[in-house]
């Protein structure tokens, strides 16, 4: 499903190059379950948002269902990120003058769902993150763990066979993040695939395959041992 | 040090009304070391920023060192604000077109220091969070975890008397984490009183006290025993 070869993210600072992503190779399969792990400014998030067409990379290739993304058009890329993609960004990225079912009901709108239909997933989707009674809230009226599940909601409305999720617990209690889970467990077993970045253990022991990012580079992948 | 009395916070959306903070008694002295828990939505970063003086609450009152703080003037609340609180929001609240070292040096110029002592305790203070080598970068340069740990030195490098933290490792890695916690622990073994909130046990476990909220009320209070 996805094969990164030689893939490098380099920023140039004067004299100096960041390298946020160096020489990356890695295959994912379709209906995987992988987390990334890594410490605090090693590249998981640019990582992500290479993943999910959002950034291009400075060298290497990234292939997409055996497409070159490189090759793609703006729109053709904008369908993918619509239609396959579902993305939790590690800052929520919420419309800020939206409501909460508002922001919810936006992606849904790109397959061409009546408006009714459309509410009516995104108010499903509200209760599966137990937000139902802040619908009509708007972000700056909501905790950061609402507005996180906004977030979350958001991307699971449209049901995407890749979800894309960048530290979809990091501001949420113990309990809320097992419901999360438990919502991402779902997904992965009606056949998806789950491609996420987590600083917690017990966040990363729900998936199946670990892999560890250091300074841009992939130091360890392995499978996680569950029955 | 603080004494809440009888604190609410309601907002009052059309026919509903939201108790984010519902009848809150407290007292907290001087040099404690305070966990707020809480689910997701409790009220937590509503009681940041009152105590904070960031927020007004809708009833009851406010005590700051023996002083109400409902009767202060704009000015005297932006002085304790600048002189005696260092706040670490729970979405950083960078200023996103200055440096990591120009948002870390902000805080200094309301002691009166000229700009090469400014830049020399923002450099320290970013040091102590391994940044120094971002400090040219800007937020969107950073990432999510760089910009929470911009957000811990800009509170830390006033040496605040009572250090008012949001969430301050949600973004971190483990051993990120404990660096952070070190640097707390630091500051508290100084005598200065440390009020955070956080969803992660081994973080709470730092702390002297734990005070758990749910729905806007004190559900928990109770010590940490340590040696
Ligand atoms: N401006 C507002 N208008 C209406 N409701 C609000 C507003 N701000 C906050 N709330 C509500 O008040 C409650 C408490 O919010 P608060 O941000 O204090 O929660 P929290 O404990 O910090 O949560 P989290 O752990 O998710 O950060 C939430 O249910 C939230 O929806
Ligand atoms: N626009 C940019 N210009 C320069 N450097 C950047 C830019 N964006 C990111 N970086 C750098 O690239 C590195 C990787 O960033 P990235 O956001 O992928 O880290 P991360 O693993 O997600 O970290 P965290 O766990 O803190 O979220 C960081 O060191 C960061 O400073
Ligand atoms: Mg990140
Ligand atoms: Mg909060």
């Amino acid at each position: 499903l996805i094969n990164l070869m030689n893939i490098c993210k380099f920023y140039h600072m004067g004299d100096q190059t960041v390298k946020a992503l160096d020489h990356i190779n890695l295959a994912i399969e379709e209906n995987e379950y992988v987390a990334f792990i890594g410490s605090s400014g090693s590249g998981k998030s640019t990582m992500m948002n290479i993943l999910g067409c959002l950034d291009k990379p400075t060298e290497g290739e990234y292939l997409l269902n055996g497409k070159q993304v490189s090759s793609l058009s703006q729109n053709q890329l904008a369908e993918i990120r619509n239609q396959e993609i579902g993305f939790i960004f590690q800052s929520f990225n919420l419309l800020p003058r939206a409501s909460a079912l508002d922001n919810v009901m936006l992606p849904l709108v790109y397959k061409g769902l009546k408006l009714s239909e459309r509410r009516k997933l995104a108010i499903e989707a509200l209760e599966k993150v137990n937000l139902a009674d802040r619908m009509g809230h708007i972000p700056s009226q909501l905790s950061g763990g609402q507005r996180q599940r906004v977030a979350i909601a958001r991307a699971l409305v449209t049901k995407p066979s890749i979800l894309l999720a960048d530290e979809p617990t990091g501001n949420l209690d113990t309990q809320t993040t097992r419901d999360i889970m438990v919502l991402f467990d779902e997904l992965y077993h009606e056949g998806q695939t789950i491609i996420m970045v987590t600083h917690e253990d017990d966040v990363a022991s729900h998936c199946r395959r670990v892999i560890r990012l250091s300074d841009g580079q992939v130091k360890d992948d392995y499978q996680n041992e569950k029955e």
